[in-house]
């Protein structure tokens, strides 16, 4: 139904957001300054759950799947790619 | 481990055996569920100064202080963030949220890659002697990422930041997930950058064998793990009412089984549920196995949860029964009742008897650890193979390591079982998965690291590769357990780890971060999608032909079209080229080429010599491969060895027709 397919796109999942530091808007002078403004342009209230800075530049939080899809539009956004689950072997 | 260092040669003396100081400067970062920082096998006597390059961190949380990491445990970190997000607060009452292991697996991983030496270990007096990991005098740091609820990518990839970041040499991840394309798979992506950083990353290939194509970590700058066996068993023995004496095997320490025969039934014929021989939870009808030993079918719940289930519906031993798909493979486990684990071939014929026997009996007794056991190594039927699914041109895994029956250290917060019931506490565990052969080659890996630290992960991936054993002394291929066949190379790869034959491999394939760039192009990887995995700026030339074939890898995986894929009734033989070069790490040499080839395949290479004048000279050469049309589902396998008389630098070749 409409109120379930609402509902779906309102749910959040983890995503990592892979930034390109090299694209990185002038007006900005620290890389987390810029991580954090690029969420908050599509989250007022997502929170970021980490920030990578040695073998990937980019962060982890959770959005809708429309916020994803927002974000992915952004200048210097490499990829969004959704938090997978691994099992030990 | 208690056996894994004399069974890989390690107990030798070898005299470029790195010395202790030298191991003592690697530093083995270990993804995984913690660490029981109290166990003995993180002992640091003996042990100098942290090394001074090192950042890590030993993070306070729940039952974990500063001062549980000491210069042995030199960090311990925790990750739970994604994991938290996704699940809610950690209950900490079920689990800490700090660096200490409430599971036992990651004790057990990071103590295999580098525990120190404890003497008088074992488990219940099974596999007793000295406990060691691979590299006894290396550092660990280790970093939680694994929880409750599994283990979240958000996670082990602030983990293998951070670890990078803390400067770690060695990453050892037993853990694996769906392998979407690279530049969509988190691991392969910190992996990628970790290796372009001088780190050797570790995976195991996954436990999802005897079935084909099931491999997790397949990016070809990880080295995969598959597992094999060793030549240690733990025996019980099964009498039946017929006389018939069966061994099997199991860890089973509690009271025995009376030496008279007991009522015997298959879970088959003793439950409501159309499963009901696997002895899931609740499905064993009380009525009609209480008293009895219980045959369960391997498969469908954990081995030792079968136990309990038969425990629990009044039932007074197991015998667990391989089906097809577990072949002869018997893994030892510390039942909670009296158990003995069996073949199919074993499991069939007691089925026979007790539906033969109106009155079927038996018992289960348990013997005592046993060494040489022959064939060894043998392919744990479980070990994921091959053909690589995402890029079926590289082959993985990419050997193999002790994985089946594995003793190393243990969690002080979990039984030896991991189930809930399992009040019992142990130092030591016997456990089996690619996750146990792992660490083995972490630790190995180190070890080189420590002899040749200017060697590159890929060389150092390429030194355990090209003098990995496929044969045993007698000539014969290394079995695969699940059907009793000659395995191939895709269940093991270049073959099982030979340690001190790769401290002096003579030659290794060299693979550089730019060859990966190539291997990207080929993949006609976009720019974009380069740039997540490398975080570099890489445009593909547009004049240049990138070919799959010519990534500078340690083995060949040559996948053909058969005619009707071709699109017509063309019969002429393929032909496909694949260059490589080699590096020399000894002394100036030449090296003669040879080559056993199936008849499906000619295979030419060039130049049939090469000759060193000096260490760290590059040479290359191309191998052409002229291979007749086969039916689609053909495999065929063949082995370029180059040798100088001293050296043997080898390589397995997998054709595959679709």
């Amino acid at each position: 139904t409409e109120a379930q397919k609402s509902n779906r796109q309102l749910k959040k999942k983890t995503y990592v957001i892979h930034m390109d530091r090299t694209n990185m808007p002038q007006a900005f002078d620290d890389h987390f300054k810029w991580y954090d403004s690029s969420l908050k342009s599509v989250s007022n209230s997502a929170q970021m759950l980490y920030s990578y800075n040695t073998v990937v530049h980019g962060f982890s939080t959770r959005l809708t799947v429309e916020e994803a899809k927002l974000i992915e539009k952004q200048e210097g956004i490499l990829a969004v790619i959704p938090e997978v689950k691994y099992e030990l072997h | 481990t208690t056996r894994t260092p004399e069974f890989l040669g390690l107990g030798k003396s070898v005299s470029f055996f790195p010395a202790s100081e030298k191991v003592s400067e690697v530093i083995i970062g270990v993804l995984d569920t913690g660490v029981w920082p109290e166990l003995e096998s993180f002992n640091d006597a003996g042990l100098g100064p942290v090394p001074a390059s090192w950042k890590g961190e030993c993070e306070v949380g729940k039952n974990f202080t500063s001062s549980s990491c000491n210069r042995k445990l030199i960090g311990a970190r925790y990750f739970s963030k994604g994991y938290e997000a996704a699940f809610g607060a950690i209950d900490e009452s079920q689990e800490s949220k700090s660096p200490r292991d409430d599971d036992g697996h990651g004790s057990h991983t990071s103590t295999t890659a580098a525990g120190s030496a404890v003497t008088g270990a074992s488990l219940f007096g099974f596999a007793a002697g000295t406990a060691r990991g691979m590299a006894a005098e290396a550092r660990v740091a280790t970093y939680k990422v694994c929880w409750l609820g599994g283990c979240f990518s958000s996670d082990i990839l602030a983990a293998i930041d951070k670890a990078v970041e803390d400067g770690v040499n060695v990453l050892s991840l037993s853990l694996g997930g769906s392998s979407p394309d690279y530049y969509r798979d988190n691991v392969a992506i910190g992996a990628f950058s970790a290796a372009a950083q001088g780190v050797f990353v570790s995976c195991s290939a996954g436990n999802g064998g005897p079935s084909s194509g099931t491999l997790s970590n397949v990016a070809p700058w990880i080295t995969t793990v598959g597992a094999g066996t060793l030549d240690r068993d733990f025996p019980a023995y099964v009498t039946l009412g017929n006389g018939k004496k069966i061994t099997g095997e199991s860890l089973y320490s509690g009271k025995p089984l009376p030496d008279s025969l007991l009522p015997i039934v298959y879970a088959g014929n003793a439950s409501n549920s159309t499963s009901g021989s696997l002895c899931l939870s609740s499905t064993l009808n009380p009525a009609k196995v209480a008293g009895k030993i219980v045959v369960c079918d391997r498969g469908g719940n954990s081995r030792v949860q079968k136990g309990l289930v038969v425990k629990e519906a009044g039932g007074v031993g197991m015998i667990l029964a391989n089906t097809e798909a577990y072949g002869e493979e018997q893994l030892a486990d510390a039942h909670l009742t009296p158990t003995a684990a069996v073949g199919k071939k074993s499991g069939d014929a007691i089925k026979s008897y007790i539906s033969s026997d109106a009155n079927p009996t038996a018992t289960i007794s348990t013997g005592t650890t046993r060494l040489g056991v022959q064939p060894s190594p043998v392919v744990a039927a479980f070990s994921s193979r091959g053909p690589n699914l995402l890029t079926p041109h590289i082959l993985k895994p990419d050997l193999i390591a002790p994985g089946v029956n594995i003793l190393a250290g243990w969690t002080g917060g979990a039984g030896p079982t991991g189930l809930d019931s399992d009040k019992r506490h142990v130092a030591f565990n016997i456990i089996s998965g690619t996750s146990m052969s792992c660490p083995h080659i972490s630790g190995l890996a180190a070890l080189l690291k420590a002899a040749h630290p200017d060697w590159s992960p890929a060389a150092i991936r390429s030194a355990l590769m090209t003098t990995a054993y496929s044969t045993y002394k007698n000539g014969e291929v290394i079995q695969d357990v699940s059907n009793g066949s000659p395995s191939t190379p895709f269940d093991i790869g270049a073959g099982h780890v030979n340690p001190t034959a790769a401290l002096d491999p003579g030659l290794v394939y060299d693979t550089t971060t730019d060859d990966y760039f190539a291997f990207l192009c080929a993949l006609n990887y976009s720019s974009l999608q380069i740039k997540v995995i490398s975080k570099r700026d890489f445009t593909c030339n547009g004049n240049k032909n990138y070919k799959l074939e010519d990534l500078n890898y340690p083995s060949f995986a040559v996948p053909l079209e058969t005619p009707s894929t071709r699109g017509g009734e063309d019969v002429a033989p393929t032909t496909v080229k694949y260059t490589r070069t080699l590096t020399n790490k000894g002394a100036p040499s030449t090296y003669k080429v040879s080559v056993t080839a199936p008849k499906e395949v000619k295979i030419v290479v060039e130049p049939e010599s090469l000759s060193f004048a000096e260490a760290n000279e590059q040479k290359s050469y191309t191998v052409t491969f002229i291979a007749s049309p086969m039916p689609s589902g053909s495999e065929s396998f063949a082995r370029l060895e180059w040798s100088d008389g001293k050296h043997i630098v080898g390589s397995p070749i997998a054709f595959t027709w679709t």
